[in-house]
């Protein structure tokens, strides 16, 4: 049985997941499996559909962020959607690069929001914040995604649309090569069936990490690291009783986030340089010497 | 760190909707 301040810890954890993300496992999940009484997303296969696309869905999302919650429009200089309706000049590559980057900037604000909110997080010096988010958010940010994706394709624009893996395949190179590698992960990331109340936990182990690079102080890093672990194990335990075997082969997964996100920033150096393009500036302070 | 970290450092910073 799980001792009764865990069980406080695995809540607060899960609250903060729920109410930082505006999309999670259990939302794209009914939008993907049809179950779902809002429209179904707009699918997104080819050059026509994905021009559609820019011009409904931007629409769209941007009516809901003037209406809606503003949690996540805390830096002022990004408004996801807007920027590929500014950039329809550009080629469509560059276009859904951009769409990219707007998505992951929003997503950083949200676990950057989610890490503040993970008991003991705050009490950690401002240097090791900095730096278990700069680590630690690309690999969070893929396993969110992974909640997004079937083998088919990605949910994107808060479920309002859904772009085929055959049409992100079928883009040119380098670009082609981006979500492949993800939808890979993706398929043996999701045949472990967690559920939100796993996955919060799973991504404040993720962003409490006590090997990063340049941390100032380690062992407390590792005692908060320590502490999410074994909850993690325990709620594990208890949430899928019949599945003993789970937390050692989602301790596994930490290591195939690691390499996911080496190949990325990769693609992505790859991608600034040869093509003529610009990156956020929040994530390029996230890339900047990373690995 | 946080110099060069200046808008992870901001949103960091920046008082959470959470705490409102």
């Amino acid at each position: 049985p799980m001792p009764a301040d865990h069980k406080v810890l695995v809540r607060q954890i899960h609250d903060a997941y729920m109410k930082n993300f505006t999309m999670n496992k259990a939302k794209a999940r009914l939008i993907l499996t049809g179950k779902t009484s809002k429209p179904q997303p707009f699918i997104i296969h080819n050059m026509e559909t994905f021009q559609l696309a820019e011009k409904t869905l931007a629409a769209h999302v941007l009516a809901e962020h003037h209406g809606g919650s503003e949690n996540s429009l805390h830096i002022g200089d990004v408004v996801p959607a807007l920027g590929c309706g500014m950039l329809r000049q550009r080629e469509a590559e560059a276009r859904l690069f951009h769409c990219c980057q707007s998505t992951s900037v929003e997503t950083v604000t949200e676990l950057t929001e989610f890490a503040k909110a993970v008991p003991g997080f705050q009490s950690l010096d401002l240097n090791d914040q900095v730096t278990l988010l700069k680590y630690g958010v690309y690999e969070a940010l893929f396993t969110l995604l992974a909640s997004c994706m079937n083998k088919d394709g990605v949910l994107v624009a808060r479920g309002g649309g859904f772009i085929t893996r055959e049409f992100l395949k079928s883009l040119r190179r380098p670009f082609s090569d981006m979500m492949e590698p993800k939808f890979q992960f993706a398929t043996r990331f999701n045949s472990l069936e967690l559920d939100d109340s796993d996955l919060s936990l799973f991504v404040a182990a993720i962003i409490c990490c006590g090997d990063r690079p340049g941390l100032v102080d380690v062992p407390l890093v590792e005692q908060l690291q320590e502490t999410i672990v074994q909850v993690l194990r325990l709620h594990l335990l208890t949430n899928h009783p019949n599945d003993s075997f789970l937390f050692p082969r989602l301790l596994q997964k930490l290591a195939d986030l690691r390499e996911l996100v080496t190949e990325h920033a990769q693609l992505v150096e790859d991608i600034k340089k040869t093509e003529d393009t610009s990156l956020h500036p929040l994530l390029q302070e996230i890339y900047r010497d990373m690995y | 760190l946080t110099e060069r970290h200046k808008i992870l450092h901001r949103l960091l910073q920046d008082s959470s909707p959470n705490d409102s």
